[in-house]
């Protein structure tokens, strides 16, 4: 996605071979403007596949998801990873692995929400070990739910998680795959 | 907002004498068409006050922030509750109470995106003892912005949020305001 790239260009900042910051639009402050355009991308790649609803996790996949629910005309789940005040039964839960941390944490979605009857979407905003995309799997199969497909905003190809996913078959959507973050560089792998 | 009242008159759950459960719309599902009017009306309300940004706080603040972000072609900010990989300098903090937890936990913001060039409208979802509001206000203050007001989208106006933050002449604006939860039924202010 032209727009994402170039918005990665201009504001992205490489803090080191494996991280890049995109605070100033994505995960701290967000640009409005741009998250509907990549929820309308979201739902050009698959507004054909009978998606029922989108399921993210929040907090930074809320937006995109959001804009993505409000193109394609339908609800966003977006699964917790604490407690709240009234997400409290009926929980689909699953495990996600933190390497850097060295720890698990529960996320977990109401079963009243996500349900058999289903066809999910998944979005989030990063794909990069994809331990939280393998959690949102889960959750969805546990609910019975089909998946059409995984959207993400930024992948880093890098990482493992684009393989671990597309190796189990499941379809993932990037809008922008970051090759490498050497040399304090982005370099993006060539649309296809 | 006559939309928003129909809505949580016909989803929400009255869960007790204080809490009104709407994790159908708002809180763990969102309906992004309910999202954008609430949007729309909150620009209606302040659009004509030189916003320059949009203050809100993960997680349940976000969707209608940026609703009402794209609706007013402003950025949004969402104030952090917990560290994340990528805010870790130039913060901006301020200290929240929760009564009912006992605790007090600490919200966060980058200060290179919340300046005193900025006159901000802070929006979140439930406005009920007032303290998150009130973080925000903090946070603002110290950034040296200016607030244009805060919008709310549903205020438990049996609880002292309301009156703590217009004691202090802030101008808060409740898409809806909830006058009791008393016996399972949820009883609306009328509008003004
Ligand atoms: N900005 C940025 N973030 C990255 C990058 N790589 C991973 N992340 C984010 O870091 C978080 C994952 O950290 P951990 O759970 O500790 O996992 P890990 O050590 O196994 O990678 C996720 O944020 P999250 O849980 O989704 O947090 P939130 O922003 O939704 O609150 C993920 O999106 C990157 O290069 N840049
Ligand atoms: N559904 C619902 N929620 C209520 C109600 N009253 C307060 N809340 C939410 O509960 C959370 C506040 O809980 P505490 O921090 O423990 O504060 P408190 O005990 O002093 O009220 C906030 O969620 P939060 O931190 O904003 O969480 P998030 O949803 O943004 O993650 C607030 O929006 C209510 O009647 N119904």
């Amino acid at each position: 996605m032209k727009q994402l790239r170039e918005k990665i260009a201009s504001e992205g900042r490489v803090l080191s071979g494996e991280v890049l910051k995109v605070d100033s639009f994505l995960n701290h402050q967000i640009d409005p403007k741009l998250m509907q355009a990549i929820g309308e991308e979201f739902s050009r790649r698959f507004k054909n596949d009978g998606v029922t609803k989108i399921l993210t996790i929040e907090s930074s996949g809320i937006a995109p998801a959001a804009m993505a629910g409000l193109t394609m005309g339908i609800p966003v789940v977006f699964a917790r990873k604490r407690a709240s005040l009234t997400l409290t039964e009926g929980l689909i839960s699953s495990e996600v692995k933190s390497f850097t941390k060295q720890t698990v944490n529960t996320i977990s979605v109401s079963g009243d929400y996500v349900t058999a009857d289903d066809t999910l979407l998944i979005i989030d905003d990063f794909l990069a070990n994809g331990q939280a995309a393998l959690g949102l799997l889960d959750i969805s199969g546990q609910a019975g739910a089909k998946v059409a497909g995984i959207g993400i905003v930024i992948e880093k190809g890098f990482q493992n998680g684009g393989k671990l996913l597309r190796e189990q078959g499941v379809r993932v959507e990037s809008l922008a795959i970051i090759e490498s973050l050497a040399d304090g560089k982005v370099a993006f792998r060539e649309e296809s």
